[in-house]
């Protein structure tokens, strides 16, 4: 099944101006992350399709974050990131 | 209300490498 949003050629600049190495921290990244991801929530938590892991394959690519950063750094609740209110 | 959230699920895609 094909994502419906196009990652490739995003403006990432949101993540990568503010979650920057080497220490990454987890308050500017993740919030980075979710300003980022949260409008393709929807899309991203279906895991029938590639978004998920095309939009983190564009995040370490234009980010050049260490593999698996923001799933070990960011965590929430127990179901997810909680997105803003709209 | 807002229950919006960015799955565990889908945040675990960015353990795997985009080779496998």
């Amino acid at each position: 099944k094909p994502c419906p949003v196009n990652f490739e050629f995003m403006n990432y600049t949101i993540i990568t101006s503010r979650c920057k190495g080497p220490r990454y921290p987890a308050d500017l990244c993740c919030q980075a992350f979710k300003d980022f991801a949260c409008p393709y929530a929807e899309d991203l938590n279906d895991l029938e399709n590639e978004c998920s892991s095309t939009m983190f394959s564009y995040i370490n690519l234009y980010g050049s974050y260490p593999p698996g950063l923001f799933a070990s750094l960011c965590r929430d609740d127990k179901v997810g990131l909680i997105c803003p209110a709209s | 209300t807002n229950n919006r959230y960015i799955s565990y699920g889908s945040l675990s895609k960015n353990n795997v490498p985009c080779s496998r």
